[in-house]
């Protein structure tokens, strides 16, 4: 069947109404994302380049919810996390908890090549980045106004938002788990 | 979140997921994307990357169901995607895969997925809510 390629940006409350200037945006993201990874492939790179390179473009994008564009958490703060995995060998690598790396996907990848290890998080993971030479960049970096406005949001309907939750009016606290995530 | 899955000329197959993860969630809180066999896993037969409310990713193992009911139910990938999406709480979960067929599947209980895909045989889309 040759070589093939799937990508997302994200799922959830995504409204028909999005207005061109938030869509295009992002499509245009996808599209680029599209060509490069066909290029690629047509030029016989590994499936694992590819889908690492893939991730590095949408994480460098704003407009996703990954590397630059993070969504926050309740205190203002941003903590990626990313994984990565090899079909043939099952290899794997993860991240999380990540304030400062620009790349979590290839961060990931370097947990699966380069420590006996799958998981690393928070400071235990930072310090790796650090030691593997990654780019780092200080935590502002990452913080949209865009997602500042979105905490706002949230903390505001006293919930947490998946991907796209769409602003909605101040709900009475539950007992379920969505104010907290 | 962000993903892509892909399998090459040579058929090895891989996915790769990254997240900033839910707004407003507490400091600390993990969720599906780095957990493997959750938004992330990927075997000789399949790659799988997954999007949405990590928690309930978490709880149905989505990435790895995919991969099982292949394995052992013998269900084409877009099927057993389809049967593992419809079993999460509706406006939880997308996901995107590849098999080692080069079938792909782009499936999601949401309003809407950004999503993209391209075959060798010259198949490609983008697109966002159901066409």
């Amino acid at each position: 069947m040759g070589w093939a390629i799937a990508l997302h940006g994200g799922a959830g409350d995504i409204p028909r109404s999005l207005p061109p200037e938030r869509r295009e945006p992002r499509m245009a993201t996808l599209r680029r994302s599209l060509d490069l990874a066909v290029a690629a492939l047509q030029a016989g790179r590994t499936a694992l380049d590819v889908v690492e390179l893939v991730v590095r473009e949408l994480e460098n994008c704003p407009h996703f919810n990954a590397g630059k564009g993070s969504v926050l958490t309740s205190d203002g703060t941003v903590e990626m996390e990313a994984s990565i995995m090899d079909g043939n060998t099952m290899s794997c690598g993860a991240v999380s908890g990540l304030s400062t790396v620009v790349n979590a996907i290839s961060l990931s990848r370097l947990v699966m090549e380069k420590t006996p290890h799958i998981y690393l998080g928070f400071h235990g993971a930072e310090a790796f980045a650090r030691d593997q030479g990654v780019e780092t960049r200080d935590p502002s970096h990452f913080i949209t106004d865009e997602n500042i406005e979105r905490l706002r949001q949230a903390k505001q309907a006293n919930r947490v938002q998946i991907d796209y939750t769409q602003p909605m009016k101040a709900q009475p606290p539950t007992d379920d788990n969505s104010r907290i995530g | 979140t962000v993903g892509c899955v892909a399998i090459d000329s040579s058929g090895n197959l891989a996915t790769a997921t990254s997240t900033g993860g839910l707004v407003n969630k507490m400091a600390g809180r993990i969720g599906d994307t780095p957990i493997i066999g959750a938004g992330t896993y990927a075997n000789p037969l399949c790659a799988v990357s997954a999007t949405g409310k990590g928690e309930s990713i978490i709880r149905h193992t989505v990435a790895r169901d995919v991969a099982v009911l292949m394995e052992h139910r013998g269900l084409p990938l877009k099927e057993a995607a389809a049967r593992v999406v419809a079993d999460v709480p509706r406006g939880d979960v997308g996901l995107v895969a590849v098999s080692a067929a080069g079938e792909v599947s782009m499936v999601y209980n949401t309003a809407g997925m950004f999503r993209a895909c391209a075959t060798e045989d010259g198949y490609s889309e983008v697109g966002i809510w159901p066409e």
